[in-house]
């Protein structure tokens, strides 16, 4: 499964 | 990234300086809640696992290493410093802010996108940031004057919140699949705390009295 995509905000 | 997230960062930046200025200039920490403080530092520390692992900017990784740096250092300067720690009032800033942490906890561990260990403590860190302001609140309310930087400081940090959900409104018009409840609920949550204070804020800017919640 894809890894989710990194959580861009602080 | 757009304005309003880039202006939430701004004015979460600028309450993390007014705080630092007020407590390294005049070297006083009165009405300040170091619950609250403490509380923001294990926000960031568990939100911001992630800085050593995904680089996603140059502006991102600074914040982080600003916000993660200014929460502790001012946790330390109203703990330690042996000048500031005199002006903290300990008698009146006893929200029992543990009490805070474990629900948030048991919260994360129920309620998250992902159960793993890494998106717990960042689900954690919203649930908790969401209630950190609570202890500040109850001081404010204690303290009968409250001086303009503390309520500067306050304001800042509730706007900065209240601009970031500006910023899922846009993103979710612009960006597909870009839903995060969790997030969304927790900042909605994390602002309407926040509604009261506005509003005596707004009162006493308007009518340019001092800045004083009813008891």
């Amino acid at each position: 499964n894809p890894k989710p995509p990194p959580k861009d905000e602080l | 990234m757009n304005i309003f997230r880039f202006a939430g960062d701004m004015t979460h930046l600028a309450s993390v300086l007014v705080l630092l200025l007020k407590i390294h200039t005049i070297k006083s920490c009165a009405g300040i809640s170091l619950k609250t403080q403490e509380l923001y530092a294990l926000v960031f520390a568990t939100r911001y696992l992630d800085l050593f692992t995904d680089y996603i900017s140059l502006y991102n990784t600074l914040m982080k290493l600003i916000f993660l740096g200014s929460s502790f250092s001012i946790v330390w300067y109203i703990r330690y410093h042996k000048i500031v720690r005199r002006s903290y009032d300990k008698d009146q800033d006893t929200f029992r802010h543990y009490f805070l942490v474990l629900p948030c906890l048991l919260l994360a561990l129920l309620i998250n996108e992902k159960f793993t260990f890494r998106e717990v403590m960042w689900t954690f860190s919203l649930y908790l940031e969401a209630v950190a302001i609570l202890p500040q609140l109850v001081l404010l309310q204690r303290t009968r004057n409250i001086d303009n930087l503390t309520g500067q400081y306050v304001f800042l940090l509730g706007a900065y919140r209240a601009l970031y959900i500006l910023n899922w409104i846009y993103r979710y018009f612009t960006e597909p699949h870009y839903v995060h409840w969790i997030t969304w609920i927790s900042g909605l949550v994390q602002t309407l705390l926040y509604a009261d204070f506005f509003y005596y804020y707004f009162q006493s800017w308007k009518n340019n009295v001092k800045l004083e919640l009813p008891a």
